[in-house]
């Protein structure tokens, strides 16, 4: 899985 | 940003603005949960503390400050304002029995061990389980104002078309975030007696009610 730490979701 | 996405987070400011105007023209919070309200607070904010260090878009920024504006100003309105209207004594949910395993769960699955990566996925985690108190409240009392219900489907509704969004971002773009995704189902899952109950009960006219 993506570690993302940039969250564009609301 | 796709039309589920979208629909999803108007679902989510219609649920927001429907129950702050609720409690202010009538000028009362009898049947709403504070403890859930108190969470919802805290989500947001541990959430988007990201405001203070990334910038995504206009758009973004202005949801988030209105969410986190009206997530305030709800709890201020049933704690302050209309206080004298406030049931505490069906709102008993220990939400203490929330916060910690979902704390706990924060620090021991994340994308990465960060501050404010662990409380994103900590607000995550509780958004998942916030609303129990108001579910818990209704089935205590037993019926719940239809407004009320029209505010809980409509949050309901946000979470079901973030999952539909989901699935668009999987195909189309390849993204998926594994703790959002499973988070959101066991979120929608909660839902779904309530869902039961308004198609049932509240569309055709009649007051949600539960039998005894």
């Amino acid at each position: 899985w993506q570690r993302r730490t940039l969250h564009d979701e609301l | 940003m796709n039309v589920f996405r979208l629909t999803g987070d108007l679902s989510h400011l219609a649920a927001i603005i429907i129950l702050l105007l609720k409690i202010w023209k009538s000028r009362s919070c009898a049947g709403i949960s504070g403890k859930s309200q108190i969470l919802f607070a805290i989500v947001f904010t541990t959430r988007y503390l990201d405001l203070l260090t990334s910038f995504i878009s206009l758009y973004n920024t202005s949801m988030k400050l209105i969410y986190v504006g009206c997530a305030y100003a709800t709890v201020y309105l049933i704690y302050v304002k209309f206080r004298a209207t406030y049931d505490g004594n069906h709102d008993s949910f220990r939400v203490e029995f929330l916060i910690v395993p979902v704390g706990g769960l924060a620090v021991l699955i994340n994308h990465s061990f960060a501050p404010l990566e662990i409380l994103w996925t900590f607000s995550i985690y509780l958004e998942s389980v916030a609303i129990l108190p108001q579910l818990f409240m209704i089935s205590k009392t037993g019926e719940a104002e239809t407004i009320t219900t029209h505010y809980l489907f409509c949050l309901g509704l946000y979470r079901a078309l973030y999952l539909f969004n989901w699935v668009w971002r999987f195909y189309f773009e390849g993204f998926f975030d594994m703790i959002a995704i499973v988070a959101g189902l066991v979120q929608t899952v909660l839902y779904c007696d309530f869902f039961y109950l308004y198609v049932t009960k509240v569309l055709k006219g009649k007051k949600l009610s539960l039998p005894a």
